[in-house]
């Protein structure tokens, strides 16, 4: 455990609690891909068997049932509690387009033919494309709430921080995960024209709102 | 590294 790998974990953590208290509190989950959440269910879900099989630490356990704890709450609020708030109008990404591309892959491109391993793979990748609905919701409708876009920064600066963290781990314990850090690079860049506005437009007191 | 490594990572 480095510093960035916990500060990574930690803007993790932040980013899901901004979501869910954002739509805790204002009763409404407007603006919010529930696409994007339900793919971040299936990524926690697929990724974190392991709690059945093998047991880290502490912190690796309580963290993986918080993350999945609060993702599989934020789509119960979306579909279920606050279903009459949800913009499923603008929520139009096929996600077929991703899920099917990506379960094809982790069958391809693993480390190892197995039923745990091919969803571990399944859901490193997923998670590399899960917040496209999200952006392109944002595209579509040309702005986003100031508090959706904090939750963006911290989603995409965790795993800028996990890029970091990567070579903190190869240059000192000599840990290299090729699927990780392909699809790390892939997520985080995926981030960037967000970053862009984000510290142009928002960090000024803006809101977020696209050109038309 | 191992290829059945244990997944310290989240």
């Amino acid at each position: 455990m480095n510093i960035f790998r916990l500060t990574g974990d930690l803007s993790h953590l932040a980013a899901i609690i901004i979501l869910l208290l954002k739509i805790w509190k204002t009763r409404s989950c407007a603006g919010i891909s529930g696409k994007s959440q339900l793919l971040f269910a299936l990524v926690f879900t697929t990724r974190y068997l392991d709690l059945f099989t093998s047991f880290i630490s502490l912190y690796n356990t309580s963290m993986k049932l918080i993350y999945v704890a609060c993702s599989y709450a934020t789509v119960y609020l979306i579909y279920m509690k606050f279903k009459a708030t949800y913009d499923g109008n603008h929520d139009t990404f096929r996600v077929e387009f991703l899920v099917v591309p990506v379960g094809g892959l982790s069958f391809l491109v693993n480390h190892d033919f197995s039923p745990l391993e091919i969803l571990w793979t399944f859901s490193i990748y997923l998670e590399s494309v899960a917040i496209l609905p999200q952006l392109f919701m944002i595209s579509k409708t040309g702005e986003a709430e100031t508090i959706t876009t904090h939750y963006l920064f911290f989603l995409g600066l965790y795993r800028a921080l996990y890029l970091i963290n990567w070579i903190w781990r190869y240059y000192f314990e000599g840990f290299f995960d090729l699927i990780a850090v392909v699809a790390g690079v892939v997520q985080t860049i995926l981030y960037c024209d967000f970053f862009y506005l984000y510290v142009t437009k928002v960090l000024k007191g803006k809101k977020l709102s696209l050109p038309a | 590294y191992t290829l059945l490594r244990e997944k310290d990572e989240l």
